[in-house]
Parts: C-alpha cells; structure tokens; sequence
C-alpha cells in the first residue's frame, strides 16, 4: 500500500 | 480540519472528561472496565509517540496531551485511588484474546513496516475493539449507570463522525487511509446495539438494562 505515514488525525 | 472531525474530536474529548468526573464525583468507578480503560492509554501511548518527533499543530499537540493525560489519570483512579469499587468479577473479559490478533495484524498489514508505523497501526486497530470489555461488562451485570450510558453514547459518536470526516477529505482533498477507515467502521459497528439501546431506552428516561 502507498505510504501515508504522515498521520495529522488524533 | 473539517466540522465532522472536530466535532468528533470534542464528542471524544466530551467522553474522556465525563468519565474522568464520573469517577471522580462519585468516588467510585462501579460499572467501568478498568480493562477498556488500560487498552485505551495503550491505544494513547502507541499512537501519540509522535508527540516529542512531529509538530502538526497546537491543537493537535494539545489534545494529544489531554488525552494520554485522562487516560492515565482514570487507570489511575480505577487500580488505585479507587480500586475498593472496581468490579473485577464483572471485567473478566480476556484481553489478550483482543491484544494478540491486533498485534499480529498490525504487523502484516500497515503502510510502512516502520517502528514508528506499526505502533500507530496497532494503536488503530486496538482502538477498534477496545471497548469490548466495557460492552461484555455490561452484557455481564445487565445494566449501565446512566451517566456511562452517556460516556458510550460519546465515545461511539466520536467514531463515527470521523467517518463522515473521512468522506469529506476524500471528497475534498483526495485523502483516504483505508487502515484507519477500516477499523474506523469496525469501531462504530460494535456500538450499533448499544446505540439502539441508548436511544430506544435513556433518551425517553429510562434505565439501561439488558434482558438478563
């Protein structure tokens, strides 16, 4: 899967 | 940020501060699983390692804090200071039958076999069944203090407004994470029948109680 490790949610 | 995530955001703040006063007024936590309560500053612990690492914003730190905060200081509560109420007869749901799965899970299916990656993947994964002690619990003894009623109420709606958050950002801003969808729905899932329950029964004034 693409990463997406940038998490801005809570 | 959008309305949907921030109001999810303060119906969970809402959550953790109602059941942090109930505990704390009542000087009792009967009708609590201190069990979800410790799954809950893991979830906390795992995810917010990012704090000392990653500045997103002020809020975003902010109610990071707040959060490992409660959650720490309503273990706290329930295994110590008033550990005399804790109903440890009724919170004997198996923890690790829930730890264990979402572990492994965590380490198959991520974004990133990162340390930092994993942890968060499992935080989110545990998120979406760490209420199952408090439900069994409840299921247990038959029936919810109306205030924890309130706190389910809250901590379910959270959830499931960060779905309706989750459509807009890919709407919006071409933004999905399925990881976090997935268990997001999972999540709110689990709370269906209590959700049925709480509106059927605590919203027109009675007591919630399961047929036993």
């Amino acid at each position: 899967v693409i990463g997406r490790t940038q998490h801005d949610e809570l | 940020m959008n309305i949907f995530r921030l109001t999810g955001d303060l119906s969970h703040l809402a959550a953790i501060i109602i059941l942090l006063l109930k505990i704390w007024k009542s000087r009792s936590c009967a009708g609590i699983s201190g069990k979800s309560q410790i799954l809950f500053a893991i979830v906390f612990t795992t995810r917010y390692l990012d704090l000392l690492s990653t500045f997103i914003s002020l809020y975003n730190s902010c109610m990071k804090v707040i959060y490992i905060g409660c959650a720490y200081a309503t273990v706290y509560m329930i295994y110590m200071k008033f550990r005399a109420t804790y109903d440890g007869n009724h919170d004997s749901f198996r923890v690790e039958f829930l730890v264990v799965p979402v572990g492994g899970l965590a380490v198959l299916i991520n974004h990133d076999f990162s340390f930092m990656e994993i942890l968060w993947t499992f935080s989110i994964y545990l998120e979406s069944v760490a209420i199952l002690p408090q439900l069994f619990m409840i299921s247990k003894t038959g029936e919810a203090e109306t205030i924890t009623t309130h706190y389910l109420f809250c901590l379910g709606l959270y959830r499931a407004l960060y779905i309706f958050n989750w459509v807009w950002r890919f709407y919006f801003e071409g933004f999905f994470d399925l990881i976090a969808i997935v268990a997001g729905v999972v999540q709110t899932i689990l709370y269906c029948d209590f959700f049925y329950l709480y509106v059927t029964k605590v919203l027109k004034g009675k007591k919630l109680s399961l047929p036993a």
